[in-house]
């Protein structure tokens, strides 16, 4: 159905009241809004949580204001390369990423918020070629996979407090295309990926090894990993499915966590989070136990991972559909935006 | 280590995969 006939009794009980709009802010010149994300910005000592929006040629840096107004502090123009994602780097300041290119990333730049060397806004090249996935690491890394001549490459490079790139390591790739990174939570040198053939593989960050391939079935095709964690001996891997559809069952669900025993390669499905009734689905974002995606009807979905279940729902605003939902990195705050530069704070 | 239907389980599962793996 279209988002307007969203009555509360088609939302089954959800109701926009787990997410309370704390403000709003809008980019006047935005042509076309392509991702949102927050970074703190740490300058003189004074440490906040800022707004970083991104639109075609462009991504601005926004500071809060007083009275939930917020302002424009800087903005990064890209050259002709569209972008195409803003890359945090989950515990850097003053610090992100972002990928440019055309259909696909065929560049990644890191941005430099501020530094007290220069006292200035700085731009750089980190890395450029046929790039297929890229994620923003702790310890101000970034690992990314591409392909060349010579097959796939899978590298991890660790930028500076101002940006410089010091040193790469190159981790060992599976034949298979690598599309979606997530570190392993409680494993300080884990990194899983997933790969265009549903496979899940795990690395060690140190020494660079392919640790183990596991696969994960035909049933769930196009499986994008977004988070894992260690437990009691098991990998959990949190994964979506971007191009889920509406499901009575459970067989097709927009994110599932999957348990491994990376000892056997063994796994199975250990909660999965179905789409709302009438919605189809698009690539999520996941923080915590809190997955958000925006749907193909224009709204935004939440779901808690853990109870397996949507929780919230956000219709279409009187401007028009949601196009971004992305978390802060502080929790419970999730940002989601529209084409036209729109962007909102809600607590969850 | 324990045993369940995902075979037998191991705590150290990292160390012991980055023994055996090549590098």
């Amino acid at each position: 159905p279209a988002a307007e006939q969203l009555t509360p009794a088609q939302l089954g009980g959800l109701a926009e009241e787990s997410l309370q709009l704390m403000s709003k802010l809008k980019d006047s010149s935005s042509s076309c809004a392509v991702d949102v994300s927050a970074v703190w910005w740490e300058v003189a000592g004074s440490r906040e949580l800022c707004v970083v929006t991104a639109c075609e040629g462009s991504v601005s840096l926004w500071t809060p204001l007083a009275a939930d107004a917020w302002g424009k502090v800087y903005t990064w123009q890209l050259g002709e390369m569209a972008v195409i994602q803003i890359v945090p780097l989950p515990d850097a300041c003053n610090l992100m990423c972002v990928a440019l290119g055309d259909l696909e990333i065929a560049e990644i730049r890191w941005l430099l918020l501020y530094s007290s060397e220069n006292d200035s806004f700085k731009q750089s090249l980190l890395r450029s070629g046929n790039i297929k996935a890229v994620l923003g690491l702790k310890a101000r890394r970034v690992v990314s996979s591409s392909r060349t001549a010579c097959g796939q490459q899978v590298e991890v490079v660790s930028l500076s407090e101002t940006g410089r790139s010091r040193d790469g390591r190159t981790l060992m790739p599976p034949e298979e295309t690598v599309l979606g990174f997530a570190e392993v939570e409680g494993l300080q040198d884990a990194l899983v990926g997933t790969t265009a053939a549903n496979g899940v593989v795990v690395w060690n960050l140190r020494t660079g090894q392919l640790l183990r391939k596991m696969h994960l079935g035909y049933s769930y095709p196009a499986s994008v990993c977004h988070r894992a964690y260690s437990d009691s001996g098991l990998l959990f891997v949190v994964l979506s499915h971007p191009h889920a559809k509406e499901s009575e069952s459970c067989r097709n669900p927009a994110f599932r966590v999957v348990a491994f025993n990376p000892k056997t390669a063994r796994s199975t499905g250990v909660v999965f989070s179905s789409l709302p009734a009438g919605h189809a689905g698009r690539r999520g974002d996941v923080r915590d136990a809190c997955a958000a995606a925006v749907l193909t009807s224009g709204a935004v979905a939440v779901w808690d991972l853990q109870l397996g279940h949507c929780t919230a729902l956000l219709p279409p605003g009187p401007q028009g559909d949601w196009a971004l939902a992305r978390w802060a990195t502080t929790p419970g705050c999730l940002l989601a935006g529209q084409r036209d530069g729109t962007v909102c704070l809600y607590r969850y | 280590c324990g045993e369940s239907d995902l075979g037998p389980i191991s705590l150290k599962w990292f160390e012991e995969l980055s023994a055996e793996a090549p590098s």
